[in-house]
């Protein structure tokens, strides 16, 4: 049975997709059989692991709307044991088309239950929003990992991001729980980015990991060759950090 | 009249608020009358001037969904000549209630309309989403400014904004165009931004700015004291930046 965790935070350029991407790789890595869920329209979890927009076939939109099985539509990847369910453009359209649906918040879940088997570890890339995809995105997840970076903005939408969580779990998914916060993109010689670890460590104490991950070019670079960091420069201090977080995942991973 | 600009991308984390709120500062310290509407239900654009969530009475959501006037819901801010019309959590309800509503994309333009005689600019700073909000933006909008990061994913999106901002041309605001292309957190000494601003140079021409915003940590500490910064910190490179940007904006505005 697959755990599933969602990589989420409404703010925008938080490191949401290069955690999604560069944990799922090392957990693949080690051996693990795991599936990248890209649920947002933008696509930058499908084309950070190689797959370019004009291979795609059938896509996580034909999952959500057109109800293709995720079997259909998984494509690999650079990574071996690393499959992606990946996001085109007509994702964006997905929002408008399952708004009068009935139970819309869970139709991805219902299409992960039938591929549980398949994969140790589904990890879902969720958009900068807290519209229908994220809210399928959170209802689909036994646990959320909570990319946080260490800027003043970043620090203004958590309280709508727990607000957000908690009413998912009173109405619809009632077990889901922030398993991991990532301080992101970390730069700890600054007074603000101490400041936001502080703040951060009091919302959430024991679930901020203490591996937090610099600001480091190399992990930016890594997209454009369609590859995460783990076989771009594995020995970066970017690669050294999520590294670690996917080790400490599998801990987690294994208490659910 | 009022010139409109709103400022969008639906990447997350370009540096859309940070110049809507630093451009619209310089322009109000110059003498122009400046309105700033704040799109996104993050209300970083609100914070980012000072305006606390408690002090919000009537908000942009009220503006939208109650029909109530620009009028009586702005508010003034830590800067002379610059209103805030705030957006508060609630905000995030609007993409939902206004769905349904006959040219749901033009509300904010309807509403503005009124007010155009009592400012000279007004700035809108979107969502990371090309949802309602954002349409209602760009509907809204005489012409636009595109904060672009130089990174690769900021590269991939931008296919997917032109084609949007077409489409918008086409069915509803014939007139909309580019004004301005900001290349934001540019670190020149990259290969990885030289490609992008390359990549942006190819696309956008000569509507990009020659001013580049270097990344600078001023920029980032300023809205955690509520000020644009050009209060904060006048001289830092930052400032220096978005100050040239709003004179050459001057300039834009006065061919409109
Ligand atoms: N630790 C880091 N060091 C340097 N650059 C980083 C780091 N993490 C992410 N980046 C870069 O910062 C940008 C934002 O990261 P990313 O796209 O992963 O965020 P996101 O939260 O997924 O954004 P969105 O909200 O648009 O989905 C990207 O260009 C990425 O390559
Ligand atoms: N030139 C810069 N140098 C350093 N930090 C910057 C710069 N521009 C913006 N920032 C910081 O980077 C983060 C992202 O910027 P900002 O919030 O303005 O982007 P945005 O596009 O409005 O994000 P969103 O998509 O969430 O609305 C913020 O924490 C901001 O303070
Ligand atoms: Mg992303
Ligand atoms: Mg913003």
């Amino acid at each position: 049975m697959a755990v599933v965790y969602a990589v989420v935070n409404q703010k925008g350029g938080v490191g949401k997709t290069t955690t999604a991407v560069n944990i799922s790789a090392y957990l693949a890595l080690s051996g693990a059989r795991v599936l990248v869920v890209d649920t947002d329209p933008q696509g930058n979890a499908t084309s950070g692991l190689g797959i370019r927009r004009s291979n795609i076939d059938l896509s996580v939109y034909d999952v959500l709307v057109n109800g293709r099985s995720v079997r259909d539509c998984v494509m690999s990847c650079a990574v071996e044991n690393l499959d992606v369910l990946p996001a085109t453009l007509e994702l964006a359209a997905a929002e408008v088309e399952l708004m009068p649906r009935i139970s819309r918040e869970t139709v991805l879940r219902n299409a992960l239950t039938n591929e549980a088997s398949n994969y140790d570890y589904v990890i879902t890339d969720a958009p900068p929003s807290l519209g229908l995809l994220t809210l399928n995105a959170l209802c689909a997840a036994d646990a959320l990992i909570l990319p946080i970076q260490t800027e003043y903005f970043a620090l203004e939408g958590i309280s709508h991001l727990v607000r957000t969580i908690e009413m998912v779990r009173q109405h619809i998914n009632p077990q889901l729980e922030v398993a991991m916060v990532i301080l992101t993109m970390a730069d700890t010689r600054t007074k603000l980015a101490q400041q936001v670890a502080e703040e951060v460590l009091r919302h959430f104490n024991d679930r901020v990991s203490s591996t937090q991950v610099p600001r480091n070019i190399r992990l930016s670079e890594a997209p454009s060759h369609g590859l995460p960091i783990a076989l771009y420069d594995p020995k970066s201090r970017g690669a050294l950090a999520y590294k670690k977080l996917a080790q400490e995942l599998l801990i987690d991973g294994e208490t659910r």
